[in-house]
């Protein structure tokens, strides 16, 4: 537990239709006795669900950029990166599957990745269309990610 | 290639959380 006492989940959250589970997701780790929660959106994930409904702080690529002004501010994903105890990637879409695998970071979750803490645990959920899923090169991003140390949450 | 449920993803976080106390 860190010194606030709360055990703090970062839920990133990618854009395939399994993304309208976030305030679910959401709700369900809050009822988690002294858990903190927090979100980091890709931009293509806002589509399939409400804001509205998620009780937490959502961070998206554009409180990356309104964060840092000058030199001493602080940058966001690297905050976001010290702020947490746990990261789960819930859905993580093909596309962010492809770019985590292969260290792109052109957004804010995918930076977060980038900078994770690997002492820290890394949970990611994949989520895509069978066609997709059926791809030979999805099996070696998934083992890849594993290598990094990360944590697979199968899918159904 | 549906995401897991949302009851599993949750265990493995809680998990997680025990393992930190």
């Amino acid at each position: 537990l860190n010194s606030s006492g709360s055990f703090r989940v970062l839920v990133g959250v990618t854009g395939s239709v399994a993304a309208l589970k976030l305030p679910a997701v959401v709700d369900q780790l809050l009822q988690l006795p002294g858990v903190d929660v927090r979100v980091v959106t890709t931009e293509h994930a806002k589509h399939f669900y409400n804001h509205a409904e998620v009780a937490v702080k959502i961070y998206s690529d554009k409180d990356e950029w309104e964060l840092w002004k000058q030199r001493t501010d602080p940058v966001l994903h690297i905050e976001l990166r010290r702020w947490a105890d746990l990261l789960v990637i819930a859905p993580l879409d093909a596309n962010t599957l492809g770019k985590i695998s292969n260290g792109i970071c052109d957004n804010l979750l995918t930076c977060v990745v980038r900078a994770w803490d690997t002492s820290r645990p890394l949970l990611f959920c994949p989520a895509m269309n069978t066609a997709m899923w059926l791809h030979p090169i999805t099996a070696q991003q998934i083992s890849r990610l594993k290598e990094f140390g990360y944590m697979e949450v199968p899918c159904i | 290639g549906a995401m897991a449920e949302v009851s599993t993803i949750i265990s493995v976080v809680e998990q997680h959380l025990h393992k930190s106390k």
